[in-house]
């Protein structure tokens, strides 16, 4: 009579069951373990814990594992929802969730207002809309006077600012973000749409099916 | 007019915010 063995499969620490992070967000168990092929090239980047450390998500993101990003920094420490300076695989998972193409508006209106809001008080003050402006330019070839810089922050702050008390909160920011909704293109991927394509291999591998 | 900019949209334009790059091999 024959056997079967099955070797168990290994994973790293963090690892969360793909049917549960699934239920929690708007990812397919497939598409989840699609995601955990990424998340295994990533996190094995350069340290080998199988844990997005700053560096390797750099490195990701740039091909530079040195380079310092303002906005790379905000979203790293949004994806590290357990702020313990890393990201491990359910934190990646649902934080890119967000950027589903059928994950609801308002997740992506209240994500991209965390990020921007970078002193954590709530709102987006005018004086971290004018850093967040200088490191844009930093980053870019744009070079723009500081006059220009402070007309570009005051008239965003004259249209946003509806209460007129010199803080954009989320409501008004949701109303700005109706207005203007390209400012919500770079919170969708429309990689996620098909990431089961983009990485085939766990086909093979698949514990689950959906 | 670069005064006419949108903050917002000038920032959106961020490296670091297009997170596609993740995904690409």
């Amino acid at each position: 009579m024959g056997c079967v063995c099955v070797k168990p499969v290994k994973h790293t620490p963090g690892y969360e069951d793909p049917v549960i992070l699934a239920s929690e967000t708007t990812f397919t168990v497939s598409e989840v373990e699609a995601l955990y092929e990424l998340f295994k090239k990533i996190s094995h980047s350069i340290i080998k814990d199988g844990l997005i450390h700053k560096e390797e998500f750099q490195l990701a993101l740039f091909r530079n594992s040195n380079k310092k990003n303002l906005f790379a920094d905000r979203v790293f420490d949004l994806f590290d929802a357990k702020r313990n300076g890393v990201i491990d695989f359910g934190e990646f998972v649902r934080s890119l969730s967000i950027f589903h193409p059928d994950t609801e508006k308002t997740e992506k209106i209240s994500f991209a207002f965390r990020l921007y809001d970078l002193r954590h008080t709530g709102f987006i003050e005018p004086d971290e809309l004018k850093e967040m402006v200088l490191a844009l330019l930093n980053e870019s070839d744009l070079c723009l006077s500081d006059d220009v810089v402070q007309q570009i922050v005051d008239k965003t702050f004259a249209e946003a600012d509806k209460k007129g008390d010199g803080k954009i909160d989320p409501d008004e920011w949701k109303e700005f973000v109706v207005q203007n909704p390209s400012l919500l293109k770079n919170m969708t991927l429309p990689y996620l749409k098909d990431i089961t394509m983009a990485f085939p291999s766990f086909v093979m591998k698949s514990e689950v099916n959906d | 007019r670069p005064a006419a900019m949108n903050a917002f949209e000038l920032i959106s334009t961020s490296q670091g915010l297009n997170l596609g790059s993740l995904f690409e091999k």
